[in-house]
């Protein structure tokens, strides 16, 4: 029996927005210590790490590990029909076809549940090796997808350049050129505005612009954003959801043919 | 023109 009831069940909804723009169905791996899930994109570009940790539920039971394949467009129109309010408990039972989701309005005076089919999944696990890397940028969540956003109207690719200064992001185009720096500011009021790098050596990568839109997807979870740079390796952008785990997502750089 | 890598090229199937 695998059963994990969140009260704060807009951040389940979150999560689920995050990634349902790269993935079109995967697996959550439910264990004792919580749920995880990994995923390439279909194009194998990107890729999606999550695990929100048991603790971080109001209530998690599970017996055995029960790894729950799932259409996550299918998700997504069962998760809309929970208002933001709404806890949410997930429910399976060990060896099940189906999983079942049940919202509560806060009042108990509404309580709605949802069955869904589950899917058998060819899972192609990746071994993700620890890395020390060159530049590690923390910044605001909503400055980076603002970055994004624009300069993906100049081009398709964004030249990612660090150095103990700053971070610098660019695009070039048919239209000309963008550049946005931002300066290190750990000064500030609020701990979520700083602007924070840790720098070994300086390093400019090359990312697709599409991929790091779709990440930004995850800017409602976490009010900073990580950023984790080494030359020649793939970006990896980190989420961090309060007392609960992690969104991740890498990308492999674009290299000169 | 950079290219877009894969990640596979980077990580292992375990």
């Amino acid at each position: 029996m695998f059963e994990a009831r969140l009260v704060q069940g807009a951040l389940l909804k979150k999560v689920l927005e995050s990634i349902k723009d790269l993935l079109n169905e995967a697996t959550w791996e439910c264990a004792a210590t919580g749920i995880s899930l990994q995923a390439m994109d279909s194009s194998h570009v990107s890729l999606v790490a999550l695990n929100l940790r048991s603790d971080g539920f109001d209530k998690y039971r599970c017996d055995r590990n029960v790894s729950l394949g799932m259409n996550l467009t299918n998700m997504a129109k069962i998760m809309k029909c929970a208002s933001n309010d709404d806890v949410i408990t997930i429910k399976a039972q060990d060896d099940a076809d189906t999983v079942t989701f049940v919202f509560e309005t806060p009042n108990q005076e509404k309580i709605s549940d949802y069955e869904m089919k589950l899917m058998n999944l060819d899972t192609e696990h990746l071994g993700i090796p620890d890395t020390d890397y060159s530049c590690i940028v923390k910044m605001p969540s909503v400055e980076f997808q603002r970055i994004c956003r624009d300069l993906s109207q100049i081009g398709d690719s964004v030249v990612i350049s660090c150095t103990k200064e700053g971070v610098k992001f660019s695009a070039a185009g048919d239209l000309g050129t963008g550049n946005v720096k931002l300066a290190q500011n750990a000064n500030v009021d609020k701990e979520e505005e700083a602007v924070v790098i840790e720098m070994q050596e300086p390093v400019s990568l090359t990312f697709a612009c599409r991929y790091l839109n779709s990440f930004t997807k995850a800017t409602p979870l976490a009010p900073q954003v990580q950023l984790s740079m080494s030359s020649d390796v793939p970006l990896v952008v980190e989420y961090k959801l309060e007392d609960m785990g992690y969104v991740r997502y890498y990308l492999a750089p674009k290299i000169e043919d | 023109t950079p290219v877009q890598n894969d990640l596979q090229e980077y990580f292992a199937l375990v």
